[in-house]
């Protein structure tokens, strides 16, 4: 996404 | 999503609504660090600031929405609504040499420079470090209630959990973020001297007493 990859875990 | 990481959130949940629950119903904070409480509303805030950016489940934003509200809201009944039973004096580990040394490590130690991947190694990093000033007033007062050890108990089998769910995708999905695995390791570390008190004496029904 827009923000770098994401961290899918809380 | 797994059963050790559907398991971990929950513990965490748990943890968070029992601490809730106890100040809510006996009306004070006190034995509890409310430095740790700023330190894991710190580590919310720059964890999930991808909320509005970045959908990943329902679930997903359920769960951060209400650890985000949470934990400023026990921020809120420590320091204002329930100030007078806040135990200052026991509550004074220097939190700024937590907060300078995970800053630094997260520009250092990170994967990728951008602003929100720094910000999400730090919050990943304090939270490794964030119970210490709980764990410290504990061993200061030498004792803790025995709905604060349950809180204890579930907030540090969440990342223990965590750690299953690590091994678990590594085999399985072949994922593993190395960061947060180290900190994860070392979060759950701290707390294996209190699991041990707990364990022994907690579910005996006696008090948790620490060694004078």
């Amino acid at each position: 996404n827009i923000f770098g990859d994401s961290h899918d875990e809380l | 999503m797994n059963i050790f990481r559907l398991a971990g959130d929950l513990s965490h949940l748990a943890a968070i609504i029992i601490l809730l629950i106890k100040i809510w119903k006996t009306r004070s904070c006190a034995g509890i660090s409310g430095r740790s409480q700023v330190l894991f509303a710190i580590v919310f805030i720059t964890r999930y600031l991808d909320l509005f950016t970045n959908f990943i489940s329902a679930y997903n934003t359920a769960m951060k929405v209400f650890f985000l509200g949470s934990s400023i809201g026990t921020v809120y009944l420590m320091y204002l609504k329930f100030k007078a039973t806040y135990d200052h004096n026991h509550d004074t580990f220097r939190i700024e040499f937590l907060l300078l040394p995970t800053a630094l490590l997260s520009l250092v130690l990170n994967h990728e420079f951008s602003v929100m991947e720094i910000l999400w190694t730090f919050s990943i990093y304090l939270e490794s470090v964030a119970i210490l000033p709980q764990l410290f007033m504990v061993s200061k007062t030498g004792e803790a209630e025995s709905i604060t050890s349950h809180y204890l108990f579930a907030l540090g089998s969440y990342r223990g959990l965590y750690i299953l769910n690590w091994i678990y995708r590594y085999y399985f999905e072949g994922f593993y973020d190395i960061i947060a695995i180290v900190a994860g390791c070392v979060q759950t570390i701290l707390y294996c001297d209190f699991f041990y008190l707990y364990i022994t004496k907690v579910l005996k029904g006696k008090k948790l007493q620490l060694p004078a």
